[in-house]
């Protein structure tokens, strides 16, 4: 599951 | 990283190129919606404030710098200076339809209340519903560019390869982000239609023209 604030797509 | 992710950022790249070039080339934006170049320019706005925060890689910031300038530099070259040939009159969807929604939608659900993190999440919904403008221009006009199909084209098979990225993630990295997952498929069935015309006439040489 993503973690809030670890967007590490583009 | 892996094939999908990089080949879906290429074909993102080569899109935002493909009509900087064309607009640039032609020195005309004929046939190009500037409310979809404006959702574009808001969506990497609010999903890349945190580019000078949070560094993850030299490409990852790289990319970022170049789809946010590249999205003005278009909306400039749009609205400013070859606005003489923008299509106005064609150039007619409500965009507010589409702000409003996706903004309330990204207070109810994202992944945590936090201003960036609803910033991000308005910015995925956004994403996912700002090419409707476009294709509701070329439904009126009827038809579009060769060069323009080429773009739109480009621009669908971005976010349909992360589908393949994030179901690759999922398998082998055990990744999943529901939001980004179900907004990227809505963003992909809206160029379905597209989809079809674009392989069945224009990869046959003619003009992508729509039933009006």
């Amino acid at each position: 599951e993503a973690l809030p604030g670890d967007h590490d797509e583009l | 990283m892996n094939i999908f992710r990089f080949l879906g950022d290429i074909s993102h790249l080569s899109a935002i190129i493909i009509l900087l070039l064309k607009i640039w080339k032609s020195r005309s934006c004929a046939g190009i919606s500037g409310k979809s170049q404006l959702l574009f320019a808001i969506v990497f706005t609010t999903r890349y404030l945190d580019l000078f925060t949070n560094f993850i890689s030299f490409y990852n910031t790289s990319m970022k710098v170049v789809y946010v300038a590249s999205s003005y530099a278009t909306v400039w070259m749009i609205y400013s200076k070859f606005k003489a040939t923008y299509d106005g009159n064609h150039d007619t969807f409500r965009v507010e339809f589409l702000i409003v929604p996706t903004a309330i939608l990204s207070f109810l659900v994202n992944h945590d209340f936090t201003p960036l993190e609803i910033l991000w999440t308005f910015s995925i919904y956004l994403e996912s519903v700002a090419i409707l403008p476009q294709l509701f221009m070329v439904s009126k006009t009827g038809e579009a560019e060769t060069i323009t199909s080429h773009y739109l084209f480009a621009l669908g098979i971005y976010r349909t390869l992360y589908l393949f990225n994030w179901i690759w993630r999922y398998q082998f990295e055990e990744f999943f982000d529901l939001i980004a997952i179900v907004a990227g498929l809505v963003q992909t069935v809206l160029y379905c239609d597209f989809f079809y015309l674009y392989i069945t006439k224009v990869l046959k040489g003619k003009k992508l023209s729509l039933p009006a």
